[in-house]
């Protein structure tokens, strides 16, 4: 474990119990895309299926129920929580997110390290993962008003993944020198595709005004 | 199975 990978660990952990206590605190979910996190939900179930074959640590098992529960506990709020689920705004939220899931899939099947069932989920979660974020860039475009928290969940859950890159290229240097394409090239692509937002979200925070992305 | 290091992370 070095700092780069417990600060995105931590990022990404605010990031979603942000989004929940958003959630929770205005009983809406105006803004937030169920297909990112449907798809999310999906990385999770995917990548974790080792949880309960292979203990790293406490906290990596800890981490991971937590990951699957806080994003299982949001597609139920989204889907079925009788107030929420109101404030969804359906045909806001457009992206068919299952052109993402199958292509990651068939790619999953094609490029990966070793052909074992548990390698090629784990291989198809880094895809979808670098992916999964678009449904809800779409709906921010959309979106007229971005609130705050949405745009810091958005913001936390892209720097994420980046600090991520900083973890691999620290692991290079230190440890085995081992090249892993898979995961860092998704990484960079996921990193990549919020380049956009992050520059408006910046911009935004410098000249304290409101979020808008360009449609 | 060869223990894969990055497999620790989340």
């Amino acid at each position: 474990m070095n700092a780069f990978r417990l600060a995105g660990d931590m990022t990404h952990l605010l990031s979603i119990i942000l989004l929940l206590l958003k959630i929770r605190a205005t009983k809406s979910c105006a803004g937030i895309s169920l297909k990112t996190q449907e798809l999310y939900v999906i990385v999770f179930m995917s990548r974790y299926l080792d949880l309960f074959r292979t203990y790293y640590s406490l906290y990596n098992s800890l981490m991971k129920i937590i990951f699957l529960g806080t994003s299982m506990c949001i597609v139920w709020y989204m889907r079925s929580h009788k107030v929420v689920r109101q404030t969804y705004n359906n045909d806001e939220d457009t992206f068919r997110h299952f052109f993402l899931v199958l292509p990651c899939f068939v790619l999953a099947l094609l490029v990966h390290r070793n052909f074992t069932f548990i390698e090629i989920l784990w291989t198809f979660s880094l895809y979808l993962e670098s992916v999964a974020i678009l449904p809800q860039l779409v709906l921010l475009q959309k979106s007229s008003n971005i609130d705050n928290l949405t745009g810091t969940y958005v913001f936390l859950l892209g720097a994420y993944r980046g600090l991520y890159l900083f973890n691999w290229v620290y692991r290079f240097f230190t440890e085995n020198h081992r090249v892993r394409w898979i995961p860092w090239l998704s990484g960079l692509i996921q990193t990549a595709i919020y380049t956009d937002f992050f520059y408006y979200y910046i911009r935004s925070w410098k000249n304290r005004e409101k979020l808008k992305l360009p449609a | 199975i060869q223990s894969d290091p990055i497999k620790d992370e989340l």
